[in-house]
């Protein structure tokens, strides 16, 4: 992330925001719900209060407008550039404005640009943060079309938010006022935009205390999948993602929505096929199919295709061993092998996860296959499997990979 | 195959609109020293694209011009 020169801020908690005009694009109840969604997403992550204001001079000026508006930077037609924002301070600082030139919309589509995602962003400028390089953070210049429903900041922007603003109060000490959830309907968009009033009560949004990533090297760390990615090697915990990396000697934290928006939290189990550069992700009784960034299309699709009875709701486990091309799956105290040359379910199994692997008598939560090795990782502890032995070498902390 | 040179020219204009935009590039306009524009326009590409993590050859690429061309923000990336 960065700031602007000198990094200016709010020294206040309390942020006035005024939408000065619409775009027809949208309804107005849709254009006043994006803007506010797109508050309340910073508003989770710092002490900051956003009051909407009806008249008058507000710290935050939203406006739509095409070509010269009156500023230093005009607009520039469809495309190209969508919006602009000033960084806090008197008079135009902190003002928000949105090409008009665009085609706004709710939704994330091909015909036009999602409001929320762009308001989101600009308002990042509103509140302090210059442009971030980090691809997937809200704060990259570019604009990147992701499915918003139960969006989240990517951990850059909330790292740079809070250098400049704290993280949020604890919630005793926090108005009793809070936003209600309000996650949009990915749906066909209505034709007409409806007129609505202005309410005259201003609309406090007040922020909810985001749930805390577990530190890296608490000795309880427990994790729900792991996976190798091109290399890397990623842990999955709730919505967070440890990423350990050849190529960088830090370990990354990022969330599973900066990588695919559009995936649910809380992965059951995951693996990685490395010759056809693809990841698989379980969740309940479903999985999808990912390269990179890209979701494949066709999925989720139920586990049940892989070859597992309708007794299976869900796999704690999965590991793909890359000299045989089997993947092990781990459900309870049981274990299947999948041909991945075959594609189907081998036959003998499932079998007893304690018969073949001595010394591994919990189910497994999740597995990796590393430096030749297979790791099994139960609770806060691993275990070193020599698989074609099948001898369990020893036994570490799961997070010993987080140079602790 | 080689570009064609309206398009060159074409994605010329807009790579020197983009770097004055969003990478503080200034052309003088009526510099005697198109070599020395051109030096201090490679490095602009080449911060731009160190900043988007491309390959910083300095030059005007596909790639380079294809990031160009993507909806964006219009607040500069690098501080003027």
């Amino acid at each position: 992330y960065s700031t602007f020169p000198y990094s200016p801020t709010w020294k206040k908690e309390d942020v006035t925001y005024r939408i000065l005009n619409y775009t027809p694009d949208m309804l107005q109840a849709d254009v006043d719900e994006a803007i506010a969604r797109a508050f309340q997403l910073w508003s989770s992550v710092t002490p900051l209060r956003f009051t909407r204001v009806y008249g008058g001079q507000a710290d935050i000026m939203i406006s739509f407008a095409a070509g010269f508006h009156g500023d230093f930077y005009s607009f520039d037609g469809p495309g190209g550039t969508l919006a602009h924002a000033y960084a806090p301070g008197s008079g135009i600082g902190g003002d928000a404005h949105f090409d008009e030139d665009e085609n706004w919309t709710k939704f994330t589509t091909n015909s036009g640009y999602n409001l929320f995602l762009v308001a989101a962003h600009e308002l990042g400028h509103s509140l302090g943060l210059s442009h971030s390089n980090v691809f997937g953070a809200l704060m990259y210049p570019i604009y990147m079309p992701v499915d918003t429903r139960n969006y989240q900041l990517h951990q850059d922007d909330i790292d740079g938010i809070q250098a400049l603003y704290g993280p949020p109060k604890e919630p005793d000490a926090l108005p009793t006022k809070a936003f209600p959830p309000q996650e949009p309907t990915e749906m066909i968009p209505a034709e007409a935009p409806t007129p609505t009033l202005p309410r005259e009560e201003p609309t406090e949004i007040t922020p909810s205390k985001p749930p805390q990533r577990p530190d890296d090297c608490d000795p309880h760390l427990t994790f729900d999948a792991i996976t190798t990615l091109r290399g890397e090697t990623l842990f999955f915990k709730g919505s967070y993602v440890w990423r350990k990396s050849p190529y960088f000697s830090e370990i990354e934290h990022d969330t599973i929505s900066s990588f695919w928006p559009s995936l649910i939290d809380g992965f059951d189990a995951a693996y990685e096929v490395d010759k056809r550069d693809r990841v698989l992700f379980f969740k309940d009784d479903q999985y999808w199919a990912v390269s990179g960034y890209r979701i494949e299309s066709g999925f989720p699709r139920p586990i049940q295709n892989l070859g597992f009875p309708s007794s299976v709701r869900r796999i704690d486990a999965a590991v793909h061993d890359q000299s045989t091309k089997r993947t092990y799956f781990f459900v309870g105290n049981k274990y299947w092998s999948y041909n991945e040359n075959t594609q189907s379910m081998e036959r003998g199994y499932p079998r007893k996860i304690a018969s073949d692997f001595q010394g591994i008598v919990h189910p497994i939560d999740a597995a990796l296959q590393k430096n030749g090795y297979f790791y099994f990782f139960h609770g806060s502890n691993q275990y070193e499997v020599d698989m074609k032995r099948k001898k369990l070498i020893r036994t570490m902390k799961s997070n010993s990979w987080f140079n602790c | 195959f080689p570009v064609a040179p309206e398009k060159e020219q074409k994605d010329m204009q807009l790579a020197k609109k983009y770097l004055e935009n969003f990478y503080d590039f200034k052309e003088e306009k009526h510099s005697l020293f198109k070599a020395k524009d051109l030096s201090r326009m490679a490095d602009k590409i080449r911060e731009m694209q160190s900043f988007f993590g491309l390959e910083m050859t300095g030059e005007l690429n596909q790639k380079t011009l294809d990031m160009m061309k993507q909806p964006r923000c219009g607040i500069p990336d690098v501080r003027s």
